[in-house]
């Protein structure tokens, strides 16, 4: 069974990227095969996974060349597979949209049902098409947040959002919880906002704390996620918690 | 004459907002006077200048409803004019694309040319119909950049886009800059990529540093600029002196 999980948030900058990667390797060490699928134009989970072929098909490759899904997958050093994502994303949200194909992604990731038991997306700051099939067709979705006063504004809205589009779809998706990211016990802001956090959406925040740690800062431009590159980093070492977590949020309710 | 300068950089978070907020504030202490345009659905620069009005005239109203432009402009606790944002922009954003009325801003934006020195734009972190308003109708464009690699990897893509976008739609938009934002200097990561910047892109890149200064995310929850909020901290010291960096390229050409 494949569970699949979107991290999503369309506050810019707020570590959607290293929590997809990171969480994808925790899983692996695990011992349970994962898929990480790369929605983002920009490519950074892509690139996080130094995929040695020189150019990898993507699910553009899939939609408008009839390539087979199974050919644009590639394996990382950290042990996930990947499905990449470059800037030819851009021309596949249009064409969905104007193709009126909402839904491609859940039927191209049937493909993997039996082959892995996670995927994650990693999706845009932005709502547009992509995130919304990234939305449809996970069973849960991860909202990253910075404990910072934007990051807070904007978290209400998105639930709304991702609620609504689960009713209209009749999608299986709920929140499946708000990690927060990059914190900074020592600063006042942090600890103010990760209070208003608990008081307003307190069974949905996970106890896991994710640090700010430069080694997940640095892990990418090794090609490598945290967990692999810096093990007993903070930042590696929280998110391998997180994995614990979320494991025993999606597979003991 | 009023110069209209546009924030933008599609990846997610860094400084976009705290830049355009800021850097509005310091050039009204250097006695310019100065309109902020909010172009960002997530609305975070109108919830930093704290307008009073519950529910401010947008773009939209301009756009939609007939409003008149002059109607949908605020003053805020830090000086400069704002025209506000709000969720209302998405439905904005598809009707230009829709409607066939690229170059709206443009258009709109006349009205101010006698008013204002400058006219600030803060976008959203993606390339869509609103962002490329913005860079159609800018005299300049200033990137703010997080000394990290996934910054570094999207930013010649960037350029390369502003470009392409000027030429196609003969606009004046050039790169005024590249600011380096959130910068701990501590580290070797910030000083590796730094040093990229200035081998890659020498003369784009603006001398002033902002370095991360939790005052700058403090002032936003208080409706204030850092500027103003606390003015003697490094980081509001720093957007002083961007301004005045500013202000040499583009007045003392
Ligand atoms: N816990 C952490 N400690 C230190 N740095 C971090 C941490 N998490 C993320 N970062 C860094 O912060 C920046 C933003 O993170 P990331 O790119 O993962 O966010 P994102 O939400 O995916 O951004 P976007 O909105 O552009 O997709 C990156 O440079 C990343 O390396
Ligand atoms: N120099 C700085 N020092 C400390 N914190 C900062 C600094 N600049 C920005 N921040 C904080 O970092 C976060 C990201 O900044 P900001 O929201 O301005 O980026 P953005 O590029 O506008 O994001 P988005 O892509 O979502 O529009 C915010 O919480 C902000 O308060
Ligand atoms: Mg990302
Ligand atoms: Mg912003």
């Amino acid at each position: 069974m494949n569970r699949i999980i979107a991290i999503a948030n369309q506050k810019g900058g707020v570590g959607k990227t290293t929590t997809a990667v990171n969480l994808a390797a925790s899983l692996v060490a695990t011992k349970r095969k994962v898929l990480l699928v790369d929605l983002d134009p920009q490519g950074n989970a892509t690139s996080a996974a130094s995929i040695t072929s020189p150019r990898p098909k993507t699910l553009c490759d899939y939609y408008f060349e009839g390539a087979q899904i199974k050919d644009c997958v590639y394996s990382s050093k950290d042990g996930f597979d990947i499905l990449p994502g470059d800037e030819g994303l851009i021309a596949l949200e249009i064409a969905i949209r104007n193709d009126n194909k909402q839904g491609f992604l859940a039927k191209a990731l049937k493909s993997f049902s039996e082959t892995h038991n996670y995927t994650i997306i990693d999706t845009p700051p932005t709502l547009n098409q992509l995130t919304i099939e990234a939305l449809f067709c996970a069973s849960g979705t991860l909202i990253p947040l910075q404990c910072e006063y934007y990051s807070l504004e904007g978290v209400a809205g998105l639930m709304k959002t991702i609620q609504t589009i689960s009713d209209k779809n009749m999608s299986t998706n709920r929140v499946l919880g708000i990690v927060r990211t990059m914190v900074d016990m020592r600063n006042n802001l942090a600890k103010e906002v990760s209070d208003e956090l608990e008081k307003h959406f307190k069974d949905l925040v996970f106890n896991t704390l994710i640090p700010r740690n430069v080694k997940l800062a640095e892990a990418p431009s090794h090609g490598l996620s945290g967990i692999k590159y810096m093990p007993n980093s903070y930042g590696a070492k929280a998110y391998l918690a997180l994995a614990g977590e979320l494991i025993r949020r999606v597979e003991y309710v």
